[in-house]
C-alpha cells in the first residue's frame, strides 16, 4: 500500500527522515529540535495517492548537466522520484552553540539485501555547492532489510546557512532565500547502480506552532 | 546565479504546494 502513497519505489521505502539540533541542558539531558521531519507512517489501501508534480517544473532547481535530474529520470524507474516540500521549523534558539550537535537521521527498508549509497547534494540556484555520499549496509530485522543513516553530522555549509537564515529579520526574506535553495538526495544500489529513490527537497519556513511540516509529491512526466 | 528563473509561484504546482499543513 505504501507505493504511490509514501516515499517508496518497488525496491526501497523511506521510513523516516529528520534534520535536528541537539542542545545539552545539563550533563544528563538535552533538547532535540527538529528542523524538518518525516515521521514513520503506515499508509493503507484506503489512503489517497500522493499528488503528482511534473518534474519539468523543477528541473532548473537541481543540477542539469551530466548525471542531473533529467538524465536520472530518463534512466528511471519512474516510480522512484519524489518531491518533498518542507516547512522548516527555525524557531530554535541557536545561540552559544559550541556544544550543539546538528545531525540528520534517516531510515529505509527493502525486501532485498543490498548495499545502498545515498548522495545528498545541496544546491544554490540549481548548482551543486556541496555533496555528501554515504554507504549503508542492510540489517535483517522482522523479515525485512533495514538501512539506518544514524546521526550523520550536518556539514559546515548547512550549519552556516541555517545561522544566516535565522539572522534574517522577516520570514518572507527567509522564504526568498529558500526559493533558490534545494537539496537532491539520490539513493542507489551500490553494486547495480540502479536508482532506488530520488528525492527533491524544497523549503519554506514554517509559520505553524506545531513545528516542521511537509507535503510529499510523486514526480511524473506526462 | 541564474538570471531568468521563473518564480516558483508562477509554475504549475498543486495548490497544496503553498498550503502549510496545520497538523499537531
Amino acid at each position: 500500500p505504501w507505493q504511490g502513497r509514501s516515499i517508496a519505489s518497488s525496491k526501497l521505502r523511506m521510513l523516516e527522515f529528520s534534520a535536528f539540533l541537539e542542545q545539552p541542558q545539563d550533563p544528563e539531558t538535552f533538547n532535540k529540535h527538529l528542523f524538518v521531519h518525516i515521521a514513520q507512517s503506515n499508509p493503507t489501501f484506503s489512503d489517497p495517492y500522493l499528488e503528482a508534480v511534473d518534474i519539468r517544473q523543477i528541473y532548473d532547481k537541481f543540477p542539469e548537466k551530466k548525471g542531473g535530474m533529467k538524465e536520472l529520470f530518463e534512466k528511471g524507474p519512474p516510480n522512484a522520484f519524489f518531491l518533498v516540500k518542507f516547512w522548516a521549523d527555525l524557531s530554535a534558539n541557536l545561540q552559544d552553540d559550541s556544544s550543539f550537535f546538528y545531525g540528520v537521521s534517516s531510515q529505509y527498508e527493502s525486501s532485498e539485501n543490498m548495499i545502498i549509497t545515498s548522495s545528498t547534494k545541496v544546491c544554490s540556484f540549481g548548482k551543486q555547492v556541496v555533496e555528501k555520499v554515504e554507504t549503508e549496509y542492510a540489517r535483517f530485522e522482522n523479515g525485512r532489510y533495514v538501512f539506518r543513516i544514524h546521526r550523520s553530522p550536518l556539514c559546515e555549509y548547512m550549519i552556516n546557512f541555517i545561522h544566516k537564515l535565522k539572522h534574517l529579520p522577516e520570514k518572507y526574506m527567509m522564504n526568498s532565500v529558500l526559493e533558490n535553495f534545494t537539496i537532491l538526495q539520490v539513493v542507489t544500489n551500490r553494486d547495480t547502480l540502479e536508482t532506488l529513490l530520488c528525492i527533491a527537497y524544497v523549503f519554506e519556513v514554517s509559520t505553524s506552532e506545531h513545528g516542521a511540516q511537509h507535503h510529499i509529491y510523486r514526480l511524473v512526466k506526462d | 546565479s541564474k538570471q531568468e528563473q521563473v518564480p516558483m509561484r508562477k509554475r504549475q504546482l498543486p495548490a497544496s504546494f503553498w498550503e502549510e499543513p496545520r497538523l499537531a
